[in-house]
């Protein structure tokens, strides 16, 4: 599913380049669930937008699904992405003008998909992540751990095969952060690969490789 | 220092109304440490901007070192803010156009502290959360857990006597979350009175009181 080699990515500050990612591997196969661990500033969440095509490596090579990413358009990209992908952010990137269902039901209205079935599946993911009763709040008007379920709820409606989660309990109490992990469990169960960032021990020993960065290299990697 | 009683917020959405706080009571002492726990959406954070003067009750009186603040105008309430109370927000709420220093300036600027000496202690408590290396990056060029550390910071640099911290470990790993706590305790070491809102049973196991929300009520307080 993914084959990345070698990916660098530095930021230019001023006179002293920030190394966010200094030469990492990453091979992630079909049906996965692998947990990505470092520090505050590691790279971690630098990694995982470049493997959900949200952002491009400087250096190195990567291959999604078996097709060099680095080579394609950003319209293919996004048809890659909205095809194949769910990503939860670590700051949850909600549209601030649309209500949770209507965040939810954006990346079916790019994939072409008629408005009632749409709106059937959103409300059907949100009732799963406990929000039925905020399907009409703006973000403003929920609470900081029911924003990070919309951006959860907005990842799964798709289906996709390849679910990368950015600190997804982050901001949820270990009840709820429970619920949302056992659906996470349920969406690999489907034989759909995972990888996931997580800072919570807990979280990170649901998955069956645990990989762990540590100033923009892999420090540590259980499944290569 | 705060003396609330029977607090209540309600916001309308539609025709039902959603009582985000329903009648709560708390008094918190100089010198205290209580931490407040609760599902997600139980009215943690609505509880804490209220205690800090930057939303008011519907209903219920309020008491700031022993003033009614319900009869304040916005400018005697910023100004108790600004002399008394640091507060971490759970979103961090950084100005995205202003750098990690101008951000921590900020507070000490409204304060009229002058220039030289503002620079200097916004660049020690930078240091102090281990960033001193990212005092010109804007948060955008940030990552979640160095942006948290810059709210935390600005809301230290004022040396405020009531710190409210809403999860200020949520997006760190666990020995920068350490770092983060070892500080919070050193504040409330110093005499000064601490009210923080956690999901993480170990931080909260940190404070002498601890506070359970639940849909808006107290229902428990080990402290009252
Ligand atoms: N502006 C608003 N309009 C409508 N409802 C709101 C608004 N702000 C908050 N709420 C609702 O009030 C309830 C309490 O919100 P609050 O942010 O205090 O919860 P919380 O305990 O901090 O949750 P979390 O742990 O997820 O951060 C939530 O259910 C939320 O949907
Ligand atoms: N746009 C940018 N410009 C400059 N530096 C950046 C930019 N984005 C990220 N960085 C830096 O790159 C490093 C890695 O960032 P990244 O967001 O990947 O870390 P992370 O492991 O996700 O951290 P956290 O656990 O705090 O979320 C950080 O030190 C950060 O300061
Ligand atoms: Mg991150
Ligand atoms: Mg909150």
């Amino acid at each position: 599913v993914v084959d990345a080699e070698n990916l660098g990515k530095s930021y230019r500050m001023g006179e002293v380049p920030v190394n966010a990612l200094a030469g990492v591997n990453l091979k992630l196969f079909q049906g996965e669930f692998a947990t990505v661990m470092g520090a505050s500033g590691s790279g971690k969440s630098t990694l995982l937008s470049i493997v959900g095509c949200l952002d491009r490596p400087d250096s190195g090579s990567y291959l999604l699904m078996g097709k060099r990413v680095d080579g394609m358009d950003d319209r293919d990209l996004a048809r890659v992405r909205n095809r194949n992908i769910g990503f939860i952010f670590q700051t949850f990137n909600l549209l601030p003008r649309a209500t949770s269902l209507q965040n939810v039901e954006l990346p079916l209205m790019y994939g072409g998909v008629p408005g009632k079935e749409r709106r059937q599946r959103a409300l059907a993911i949100l009732d799963r992540v406990g929000l039925a009763s905020r399907a009409h709040h703006r973000p403003s008007q929920l609470s900081g751990g029911e924003r990070q379920r919309v951006a959860i709820a907005r990842a799964l409606v798709t289906d996709p095969s390849l679910l990368l989660a950015d600190e997804p309990t982050g901001n949820l109490d270990s009840v709820t952060g429970r619920s949302i992990m056992d659906l996470i469990r349920q969406v690999h169960n489907e034989g759909n690969t995972i990888l996931l960032v997580t800072h919570d021990p807990l979280v990170a020993a649901m998955g069956s490789r645990m990989i762990r960065l540590g100033d923009g290299r892999v420090l540590e990697d259980t499944g290569s």
